[in-house]
């Protein structure tokens, strides 16, 4: 009998998920058990809400974020996960009461700035590391 | 802030005290690195104007915050590499001018006792602003800067040559000395206010009252008196004491 066409494997595309990729309005952000993959979400740290404004001259507050979701296997295409999470989350399948699964967790962060008045009156401006989420991942 | 992580399931959301509200306050300051609990301020009307250190700073702090966004980009000029910059307003100020013996000069006392511990100064200028001088015509003059090391009872202070400037008589505009040089002795001695001594001169080394050269001191409007700020690094990474 005629043999099928043999059809042409799809091109695998070799680049690894962006690590900041976050996932967009049509990304199926849910896992399969519909729980939220893990990501990055907005958190604004307000100084005004925390009843400093009145010494901190700039800014008024910054967008620090926060990551939450499920480190679930198969990880999701738009997460970044170390070797080890992968691993982890294997083991997790197979012991899930000996192993917990990977966590979620920032793998970028960036600093943000802050103006101020020291006691003293001289004007202080201060570069916090690691204050700013920039990337969620599976760790 | 803005919608806060839900608490896992389980966990009991509830509002906190106002003690336990305050100990949070006092555990960010601490991740931020701000001392103490913030002053109420209400600074008078006089000190609602725009000020020299705080109006300088502001720009540097525009420049940061770019720098924070624009991850990985190249840094601006300044504050570049520095982490930590302060300002700080001078509190003394002591002028040999016309009418006492020559030379003339114009020294500014700064207190230094809020400079952290641990940090390692990568720069810092003196900045003083001047007028166009309608004394001297336009001519060169040579503005000197020193640090006053030690002050002597029955001599001329210990002086520590720091920057040489030259300008023309009728320049107008922020005039930026380094005084880096100086920093080495401020972590030793910190409790110890930092005097800078200025001398101008003209060409043939005649010495010239500052003042009408057309810098201008305490006296000045608030937003052109004279500053010194000054760029930190931190040692690296400082890591939080358990509490």
């Amino acid at each position: 009998a005629a043999r099928p066409l043999k059809r042409r494997p799809p091109k695998k595309s070799n680049e690894l998920p962006h690590p900041n990729h976050l996932p967009g309005i049509f990304d199926d952000v849910h896992g399969t058990d519909g729980r939220q993959v893990c990501r990055r979400h907005e958190l604004y740290v307000s100084f005004q809400d925390l009843g400093w404004l009145d010494w901190v001259i700039a800014p008024q507050g910054y967008s620090a974020y926060y990551c939450e979701g499920e480190c679930s296997f198969p990880l999701d295409s738009c997460m970044n996960a170390t070797n080890h999470a992968i691993l982890q989350s294997l083991v997790h399948l197979m012991k899930p009461d000996a192993v917990p699964k990977a966590c979620c967790a920032p793998t970028k962060l960036s600093a943000t700035s802050v103006l101020y008045y020291d006691s003293s009156n001289n004007v202080i401006l201060r570069k916090h590391r690691n204050m700013v989420v920039r990337a969620c991942g599976c760790h | 802030g803005g919608p806060g992580p839900r608490p896992p399931a389980g966990c009991p959301a509830r509002r906190l005290g106002p003690r336990e509200r305050r100990d949070m306050q006092r555990e960010i300051l601490a991740v931020l690195g701000l001392p103490g609990r913030p002053r109420p301020r209400a600074p008078p009307a006089a000190a609602r104007l725009p000020a020299s250190a705080p109006l300088f700073m502001l720009g540097l702090y525009r420049a940061m915050a770019r720098d924070d966004h624009e991850d990985g980009g190249p840094p601006a000029r300044r504050p570049g590499r520095a982490d930590l910059v302060m300002s700080f307003v001078n509190v003394v100020e002591r002028d040999r001018t016309l009418g006492h013996q020559e030379p003339h000069w114009k020294e500014f006392h700064f207190d230094l006792t809020q400079i952290p511990e641990g940090e390692a100064v990568t720069a810092a200028e003196f900045q003083i602003y001047k007028l166009a001088s309608t004394h001297l015509l336009n001519r060169t003059l040579h503005v000197s800067t020193f640090e006053v090391v030690r002050e002597q009872s029955n001599r001329e202070s210990d002086l520590f040559f720091l920057d040489l400037q030259t300008l023309r008589a009728g320049d107008e505009g922020w005039l930026v000395l380094d005084v880096t040089a100086a920093s080495g002795r401020w972590l030793l001695g910190r409790n110890k206010d930092l005097g800078l001594r200025l001398y101008v001169e003209t060409e043939d080394g005649r010495s010239v009252d500052p003042g009408l050269a057309g810098l201008l001191g305490r006296r000045a409007p608030r937003s052109k008196q004279p500053f010194l700020v000054t760029f930190f690094r931190a040692s690296p990474g400082p890591v939080r004491a358990p509490r």
